[in-house]
């Protein structure tokens, strides 16, 4: 078939990619915008995504699941969804 | 609804728009602007007042990736559309729009008034909201610009910065929930022109429809008329640019934006008989200057030159407008024909062939 070769391992890569920016832009707690100063990385990435799917109210579980991923690729706004 | 304390310590906000995209005209996108800051100023004390120079409370930008000194940066298009920051000196309160995203007017590409009304809701002191029916949930939604874009929650979130509107009762109704003005059972209490727009009311809201453009703007009534109640049952435009509110056997009279002295009045004192209790429509012809007054299924002719009631009313209405057989919740004339309403449907009748020439949704003024 004259399908496209699918590449497993890149889309996985691509989608682990996905989820850390995600997670980084709007699970990070963010310093105030007029101090130019660095993001705090606190929490873990399985801690940020567990507030992510609840906060949108998916299914709470800390791993980066169909329904998480499709969420993740809608058009957004880009504040924060965590307090600064 | 979240918040990001303390908002801005007044009420007299001040925004600059930058610069434009070149997706939209610039009147498109002052108007989106403007009509996004209204959204907020309709349910709160703010009042927003555009500046052209200098720094405003709110400045606006279009930008792409790393765009200024800003210290988020944008995608490209699709993904992040657009940031703001909460109230304060610096960035704070201003709104940055990516310019890889295609901005318009209507349900293509990312409408620009409803992204903007929900980033000016982070520059008024709004975070995200879980609640998925809220302007302030992070996924954009397009929903029709003719809906009043704000949940009951975006609405309790912002009030609990601000407060509510000065004349509007400061607790929210029991059920907040804003009529959905394209639902396809959409009625209405009552509809009147006033000059060149359509006001259509329902329960404490009004639509001021401009059908010269379909614009639509949707208002508390007490905004315009503190002293109203809401549930007003009838409305009409008489002959001297005046609008007649009736609700019950009271009527009210506005003249401009004022309620004259002296209102209400018993609608007896226009030459009802005390049986009637209430009105359930009205509309002066202004081609006759007669004014037809509906209840229940018969009619009553008022003359507003000599301003008394005509003889040998009431008359059933369904011997003199064939084929409005119905109660009549609402009624309008416009470009001559008078447009009729019951329940979500309404009727165009032609008053000088006496017949109905068109049936349509009650909801056909606003673009759904």
């Amino acid at each position: 078939s004259n399908a496209l070769p699918s590449h497993p391992e890149k889309d996985r890569k691509e989608d682990a990619k996905l989820v850390q920016d995600y997670l980084n832009k709007f699970y990070a707690v963010e310093t105030d915008p007029n101090q130019l100063g660095w993001k705090i990385n606190a929490e873990s990435t399985a801690e940020k995504l567990r507030k992510m799917q609840q906060f949108f109210g998916l299914k709470v579980t800390g791993k980066p699941d169909s329904e998480t991923l499709e969420m993740m690729k809608k058009p957004r706004c880009g504040v924060p969804d965590v307090g600064l | 609804y979240g918040v990001t304390l303390p908002g801005w310590k007044k009420n007299k906000i001040t925004y600059r728009i930058v610069n434009y995209t070149p997706d939209m005209s610039k009147e498109d996108v002052d108007k989106a602007i403007q009509k996004a800051f209204k959204v907020w100023s309709t349910v709160t004390p703010l009042i927003f007042t555009r500046i052209h120079e200098g720094i405003a409370d709110i400045m606006i930008a279009f930008g792409t990736k790393a765009h200024g000194h800003c210290p988020r940066y944008f995608d490209g298009p699709l993904g992040v559309l657009a940031h703001a920051f909460p109230p304060g000196n610096g960035f704070g309160g201003d709104v940055h729009f990516d310019e890889d995203e295609d901005w318009t007017t209507g349900s293509a590409g990312f409408n620009l008034f409803l992204v903007a009304a929900h980033e000016f809701g982070h520059a008024l002191g709004l975070s995200h909201s879980s609640d998925q029916t809220a302007l302030m949930f992070p996924n954009y939604a397009y929903v029709s610009p003719s809906a009043f874009p704000l949940s009951a929650d975006d609405i309790s979130g912002i009030q609990s910065i601000y407060g509510s509107r000065p004349n509007v009762p400061d607790k929210r109704p029991a059920n907040p929930t804003l009529p959905k003005i394209c639902g396809s059972q959409m009625t209405f209490d009552a509809v009147t022109t006033l000059r060149r727009e359509v006001i259509f009311l329902k329960g404490r809201h009004l639509w001021r429809v401009y059908p010269d453009n379909s614009e639509v703007e949707l208002e508390l009534i007490s905004t315009f008329w503190p002293t109203l109640p809401s549930g007003i049952q009838a409305v009409y435009e008489n002959m001297k640019d005046q609008i007649l509110f009736f609700k019950g056997n009271k009527f009210w009279v506005i003249s401009g934006h004022q309620v004259l002295l002296g209102y209400p009045k018993n609608i007896n004192t226009l030459g009802f008989p005390k049986g009637v209790k209430k009105i359930d429509a009205a509309v002066c012809n202004k081609n006759t200057g007669k004014t037809d007054f509906f209840i229940g299924d018969k009619y009553w002719r008022y003359d507003e030159n000599t301003q008394s009631m005509e003889r040998g009313y009431p008359r059933q209405t369904a011997n003199d407008f064939p084929g409005i057989n119905q109660k009549v919740d609402a009624v309008f004339q416009q470009k001559g024909f008078f447009y009729f309403f019951h329940g979500s449907k309404q009727w165009e009748f032609d008053p000088i062939a006496k017949k109905v020439t068109r049936e349509i949704k009650s909801n056909s003024w606003f673009n759904c």
